[in-house]
């Protein structure tokens, strides 16, 4: 509805108020003196007196800062410096407001109504923003957005006991927010986006500070919601300057979560894996060859390495993701557990392709997340069933069970799509040394030996060998599945014909060989 | 094959974390000392 | 095996808004407070100059070696920073204290005249960062609830 008369000047007035109130040497230590006298206007003025009005003032106010931005954006005349300092000398002093009022909103042990105003606050920015972002499309500047949410979430996020209290809830209302103003819900903010939920303070507040690793899953969705805006583009491998700086900027994030944070990376890397194309190999290698940092990894060029001995491969790998959900419908879940169970119903294994084909359209004929959870699903099962025998993975261990015929099904029935979807979901679990790693390294060798037909073995070779030529990280269990592969004289690996089937192709494979053994 | 992503601008080796150094998206080398907000003291703010 | 994936509408809409924010990406000062002094004004320089800060060069030891007028322009002009942080250490390492009275660092130059548990009395070398420069205080009172 429209705005009461008199509040838009009323709001410029006092918004011009407190910005030279903020900038005045007498508003002393964090502009405390300032608000207090300020707090009396806004009471002068009525501004306080409802919560309608308090989210007036605040959209005009925030209209007005970013009508300001636009201004001096547009005045070609002035150096970006100055054109920043400009903006900001007012964007700073409005965040400043927001977060004295927030600090101060109810009294100081009640966080409902701090919390409460924070979220009316930035989901009044965030809409102001999605409007600006559809109306002026190709003309819409990020910076005032940019500054008011980083500025906002570093000041919120001071050593403040007040603060410290609230934390989480501080962390959440961002979250939510910036999850609301995902890349594909603003593409024009994808840059300050991301440089936002990459910035230190937040990383260290999301992934290091908050106790209990309570930030990591709302990170996560974070990720999943840009990697799920780059994906499109990714997937065709020929991206613009502009998507290819995004995505270079993506890879630089994931550096520092590998270097940092590596639990949280293989904490996640099964939603992760879900949503990376399966032709961008580089960036799932590099989510995949994250380790736990108290994990001492053997060389996996030793000669001889004896995996099997390892003690590290009989404990499954952390797995956040409810996997075991995203097998649907449940009627297919239903009859999957009893194939497992019984081998029955026989026709079980006629129908697992088209349970998993999702369209005709080549490239998109089948549900990938559905492939992936099917073969961690049956992999894990397989793994509890090996177990219960008292026996461990193992090349004859894993013959001859419900789980491998499913397996083998897949191998044979599935067209060259369905197949490289398959061999990549368990290419996918071949990560540092655990029992995940261990069982389907196995099964993707025992599906090379027993294949019938070259062509399998030739198509898991090629799956093997993408993730291999990428520059690196390459995962601990990729290199040492390949290893085997090739030096296994029972897997006869070079004397197969597609080995040799062009000399560059030989040559490859031999240059491969040779950095691998 | 890729990026060479040890030319990204991130010290891979580092003993220290990344993160809290980490410039930018956009920037191939980390932070300076004097570009990170720090909580210092507040006597300290003599401007 | 996939082939390619020809992008719909929304993709185009998406990359179209993704070019033109390309034209204005955010720069490492917008996440940071405003720099009263030294902004960063990147200006080129000569190819073969530095381009990064040397190794180790935000590590306390680093400011150490430092001489006691550049630890004194970087507590003063990069206030707020993790540098003035730095700063500040290093130059307690080199036994000057700040007294938050004034604002200012200072040295004892000889041991004091007279000690008691609030106060010592005697000269003083101490930084004036409005003239820029160290001075000598003779009979200044140094009183130690003003000491950060």
């Amino acid at each position: 509805f429209d705005d009461p008369p008199g509040l838009h000047e009323k709001t410029e007035f006092l918004l011009r108020e407190w910005v030279n109130m903020y900038h005045s040497p007498a508003a002393g230590r964090d502009s405390t003196k300032a608000f207090s006298m300020f707090v009396g206007q806004m009471h002068q003025q009525g501004i306080l007196k409802t919560d309608d009005l308090i989210t007036r003032f605040f959209r005009l106010s925030t209209e007005m800062c970013v009508d300001l931005c636009y201004r001096a954006l547009n005045e070609q005349t002035h150096s970006p410096t100055l054109i920043r300092a400009k903006c900001f000398h007012t964007l700073d002093a409005f965040v400043r407001l927001i977060s004295l009022l927030v600090k101060h909103s109810g009294d100081s042990t009640n966080s409902v109504t701090k919390i409460n105003l924070l979220n009316k606050v930035l989901g009044i920015v965030a809409g102001v923003l999605l409007q600006d972002h559809e109306v002026r499309n190709t003309e819409f500047q990020q910076l005032p957005y940019h500054r008011i949410f980083i500025m906002l979430f570093i000041e919120l996020n001071a050593p403040e006991q007040v603060l410290d209290g609230i934390n989480f809830q501080i962390l959440t209302a961002f979250c939510n927010t910036f999850h609301i103003l995902r890349p594909r819900k603003a593409p024009g903010f994808a840059y300050a986006w991301l440089e936002l939920i990459s910035h230190r303070v937040f990383i260290g507040r999301m992934l290091a500070i908050t106790p209990q690793q309570r930030g990591w899953g709302m990170y996560a969705q974070l990720l999943i919601d840009l990697i799920k805006f780059l994906s499109p583009f990714l997937r065709n491998a020929d991206l613009t300057k502009a998507a290819q700086l995004l995505y270079k900027g993506t890879l630089r994030v994931l550096l520092v979560l590998l270097h940092d944070f590596p639990e949280f990376l293989c904490d996640y890397h099964y939603l992760f894996c879900d949503v990376i194309p399966p032709n961008c190999i580089q960036m799932r290698n590099l989510i995949l060859s994250a380790f736990p940092r108290n994990m001492r990894l053997p060389d996996p060029f030793t000669p001889n390495l004896k995996v099997d001995m390892l003690s590290d491969i009989t404990h499954p790998p952390r797995i956040v993701t409810n996997f075991t959900n995203m097998i649907q419908p449940a009627s297919f879940k239903k009859d999957l557990d009893s194939y497992l169970k019984s081998r029955a119903p026989v026709t079980f294994l006629s129908d697992l392709r088209s349970n998993l084909q999702v369209s005709n359209e080549p490239g998109t004929r089948y549900s990938i997340p559905l492939i992936n959870a099917l073969v961690l699903y049956v992999g894990t099962q397989a793994i509890t069933y090996i177990h219960s025998k008292g026996q461990t993975p193992s090349m004859s261990t894993i013959a001859h069970s419900s789980h491998m015929d499913i397996f083998q099904n897949l191998a044979v029935d599935l067209d060259t799509e369905g197949r490289y979807l398959f061999l990549n979901a368990i290419a996918n679990q071949l990560r540092y040394p655990n029992s995940h790693t261990h069982y389907f390294s196995c099964t993707l060798l025992y599906l090379f030996a027993e294949a019938n037909t070259e062509a399998i073995q030739e198509q898991i070779t090629r799956v093997l060998l993408e993730r291999l030529i990428v520059n690196r990280p390459h995962p601990w269990g990729l290199l040492i599945t390949f290893i085997e592969l090739i030096k296994n004289p029972s897997f006869n690996f070079w004397n197969h014909e597609f080995v040799h089937c062009a000399p560059e192709i030989h040559k490859l494979f031999e240059s491969v060989a040779r950095s691998c053994t | 094959p890729g990026i060479d992503l040890t030319t990204l601008g991130l010290n891979l080796n580092s003993p220290e974390n990344l993160y809290s150094t980490f410039q930018s998206p956009w920037a191939d080398s980390p932070c300076r000392p004097q570009d990170i907000d720090f909580h210092v003291h507040s006597e300290y703010l003599t401007n | 095996p996939l082939g390619r994936q020809p992008l719909n509408k929304e993709h185009l809409y998406h990359l179209a808004m993704l070019d033109s924010s390309y034209h204005h990406l955010p720069h490492p000062s917008d996440s940071e407070r405003l720099r009263h002094y030294l902004p960063r004004n990147p200006c080129p320089t000569a190819a073969y100059y530095p381009q990064l800060a040397p190794p180790g060069a935000d590590t306390l030891d680093f400011f150490q070696r430092l001489s006691t007028e550049t630890l004194f322009f970087i507590f003063y002009y990069m206030e707020g920073t993790k540098a003035q942080y730095l700063a500040a250490k290093a130059l307690k390492k080199q036994s000057w204290r700040f007294h938050t009275k004034y604002m200012m660092w200072f040295q004892r130059h000889e041991e004091p005249k007279k000690i008691t548990e609030e106060y010592e009395q005697g000269t003083y070398i101490y930084f004036d960062y409005e003239k820029w420069g160290q001075r000598k205080k003779e009979g200044f009172t140094f009183e130690y609830r003003f000491l950060e």
